[in-house]
């Protein structure tokens, strides 16, 4: 099973739809996936529309609980199941934070009962706090979503040193994939010279004995779309809603260069 | 001296864009502005081209520390002060969560040592953690600003029973001032159709026993222009580096529009 935590502390780049869509696109393509949504928004849980209300346990039971994994397991489409989240899971930060190993927890869980899947992604919050050093612990591999902007850029070096302290002190095999631009204007000055910065830094640490030796600016960039913005609220992925946009083509096109990819790890 | 939050936990929707822009647009109205960036990534300090590398302290050691409030302040402009952040000022969430009266320790050292401002704006990180927590109870008012999006949308029943709980329990005087949409694709249906849900929903609460009852859609909608994503990478508002873009024009138009309305509190 190859694990991907989607993350970038920075908000609103593109992490949850990237993570609900690229899920999509590899069970369209045949692979059995498990979507972990960690962001007490539940922005995942919500743009597939999965139903959190009910008896089923939620991923704060199972974080904060004695919930095994795969009980906030949901399925909802072919080869696609959810990890659902809610809105209790905010809680989740303070009530772990006296804990032992609380960094751990999701790891355990995970190890205790793993999925049958073949891909787990993990769509991690706006921040480097507790729940996202959660999934970084569990995971192999990390995809960092990033918008082509100033603001969005000037993270990525504070991300990268957060993906090193994990690696050096949490999960020594822990790498990065890369970074896969979205919500990308085509034809801004400032969208290519943001891509050409960050093609040049990953070119430049080629070979280095960092966890982004490996790394690489995906050649899928996800286009601006407004389909892709209406698909949530439909409870769909974007192949559900508006198969022939955009959106659609490019994380179909993102999906089949992420299986084109071998493991950084 | 008006105090107002610029929060929002949904990432990304415009919060740092608007607390610099707007605080820049009041500060050429002629009034003495504060801003205070309680955001961990530090955007509003790089915005405006904050140095923090120096000595003088930055927000982390006010709350953390002993430094007063007003050590933090550097003037960057006619009329504009701002109390800078840096990295460090992640690790004030764990170090805060084990105090007494930790939601309450901007609001003492704020007290202890008021800026001499006419208004004073929060720019908050996106999560409703102990920062944001902590600028919701010591300010009298707070401003929304939302993308016109499903995903952005969702999560304002919860911003609004959070700031319920604050004015509950921390600060009685807290009122809800208004939303302020951004990004705004004009012309897409998903966005006139948000626009007129929240306007609904304000219509609806008027005279309610809530801390939104007064509250308001602002009629300044900040359109999507690439200047305003641009002006950070040059550490200027829109302002100063376009001053005849849409960006511009919107920020100006939503200053005159703020002083016009009275206090929610
Ligand atoms: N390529 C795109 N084109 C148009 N809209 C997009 C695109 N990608 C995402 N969006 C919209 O932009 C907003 C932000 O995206 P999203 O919520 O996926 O970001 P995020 O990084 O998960 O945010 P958060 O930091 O709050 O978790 C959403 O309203 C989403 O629908
Ligand atoms: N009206 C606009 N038009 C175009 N780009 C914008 C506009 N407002 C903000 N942006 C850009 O969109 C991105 C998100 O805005 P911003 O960083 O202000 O949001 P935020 O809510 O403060 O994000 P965070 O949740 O990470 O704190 C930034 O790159 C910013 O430059
Ligand atoms: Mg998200
Ligand atoms: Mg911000």
């Amino acid at each position: 099973m190859r694990t991907i935590a989607i993350m970038n502390q920075k908000g609103g780049v593109g992490k949850t739809t990237t993570a609900v869509n690229l899920a999509a696109g590899l069970a369209a393509a045949g692979r059995r996936v498990c979507l972990v949504d960690l962001d007490p928004q539940a922005h995942a849980t919500l743009h597939l529309g999965v139903d959190v209300t009910g008896r089923q346990a939620s991923i704060y039971e199972v974080l904060t609980g004695d919930a095994s994994f795969s009980s906030a397991c949901r399925p909802v489409g072919e080869g696609l199941v959810v990890a659902a989240s809610g809105i209790d899971l905010a809680a989740a930060e303070l009530e772990l934070a006296d804990r032992e190993n609380r960094e751990l927890v999701f790891r355990e869980k995970l190890r205790a009962g793993p999925p049958e899947a073949d891909y787990l992604l993990v769509d991690c919050p706006p921040s480097l706090g507790l729940l996202t050093l959660n999934a970084l612990a569990a995971v192999s591999e990390v995809l960092i979503p990033l918008q082509p902007q100033f603001l969005a850029l000037h993270g990525l070096g504070k991300l990268l040193e957060t993906i090193r302290a994990v690696a050096g002190r949490l999960n020594p095999s822990l790498r990065l994939l890369g970074v896969v631009f979205c919500m990308y204007d085509t034809g801004t000055r400032l969208a290519t010279e943001v891509r050409q910065d960050v093609e040049a830094f990953f070119q430049a640490a080629r070979g280095s004995a960092t966890p982004w030796a490996k790394a690489l600016a995906f050649r899928t960039r996800v286009r601006r779309n407004i389909r892709l913005a209406e698909a949530p609220s439909f409870g769909q992925s974007i192949f559900q809603y508006a198969r022939t946009s955009h959106g659609a083509e490019d994380y179909q096109a993102l999906a089949e260069e992420l299986l084109r990819t071998p493991p950084a790890a």
